[in-house]
């Protein structure tokens, strides 16, 4: 099964 | 007080069109040494980074750092009233709740004020880590735009994988499948309809293609489009803009589960 990915999993919030 | 003047008024016309489908509204940090905005795509699968330097504008003030909200569809209604040739200010006041876009003419004869609301607008600031990328392809960008088109019509993800083949973008739907080849290029009249594949390691990463066609609406600010991947990181895809900075598309990949 193939899933989207979230920008948020890859870059924190500053 | 800020005062930014863009003697390339078309400039921002073309940002604005690049980014307006995928952020609808976003904050516009403008400090001493730029214009920039960082904003997430409504799903947080996307993230758009602009810099405009202050080398870029004709003249640059910005006395205070200072984050104007604005709504992208409203200013961008706003910039379509420039004509490709003008040259467009913007202004606002300390502490004032609008912004002043000037559209002057090339030969002064007709000079256009629009003023538009600002907005409050809560947005992240994502801090975006120095990555070192497996592959970084560079390519003319109307011919990468072609590719994501072109498989868009054939299926709704595209694999990009690097190997020391070149660069394949591939798709498959219910109609069929598609593999597009590049391979390194650089024996062309021009520097910019050159294709370069910087490999460190193969990698192969699936995109949806939605967002790959949204990120092509940047053609128009340059001849070249760069593509940075990396195992596990989202893919950048960033067009330069000449002299001024850049406009940088992030996309999370799809991953399996």
């Amino acid at each position: 099964d193939v899933k989207q990915g979230n920008i948020m999993s890859f870059f924190k919030k500053v | 007080m800020l005062e930014l003047r863009l003697v390339q008024g078309s400039l921002l016309k073309k940002v604005l069109e690049a980014i307006k489908d995928l952020v609808n509204d976003a904050n516009f940090d403008c400090s001493a040494t730029g214009f920039s905005l960082q904003a997430m795509d409504s799903s947080h699968v996307a993230l758009v980074a602009l810099l405009l330097r202050n080398e870029g504008f004709e003249h640059y003030r910005c006395d205070r750092n200072i984050s104007m909200g604005m709504n992208l569809g409203n200013m961008n209604k706003m910039l379509k009233c420039a004509g490709n040739d003008d040259i467009i200010t913007l202004k606002a006041d300390d502490g004032s709740d609008t912004v002043t876009f000037m559209f002057e003419s090339p030969n002064q004869d007709k000079i256009a004020d629009f003023e538009m609301k600002l907005m409050d607008i809560d947005s992240e600031h994502l801090g975006i880590p120095e990555a070192e990328y497996h592959a970084i392809v560079r390519m003319p960008s109307a011919e990468f735009a072609r590719i994501c088109k072109d498989l868009s019509s054939i299926g709704d993800t595209v694999v990009i994988s690097v190997t020391k083949e070149g660069v394949k973008f591939s798709t498959k739907g219910d109609i069929g499948t598609a593999n597009i080849v590049c391979r390194q290029n650089t024996t062309v009249d021009k520097p910019e309809e050159a294709t370069v594949i910087e490999m460190k390691e193969p990698v192969s990463l699936t995109f949806a293609l939605r967002y790959m066609n949204s990120f092509a609406k940047a053609t128009p600010l340059s001849h070249t489009v760069t593509i940075s991947l990396s195992s596990e990181l989202p893919v950048v895809v960033e067009y330069k803009i000449e002299d001024m900075g850049y406009v940088r598309f992030y996309l999370a990949p799809k991953i399996e589960e």
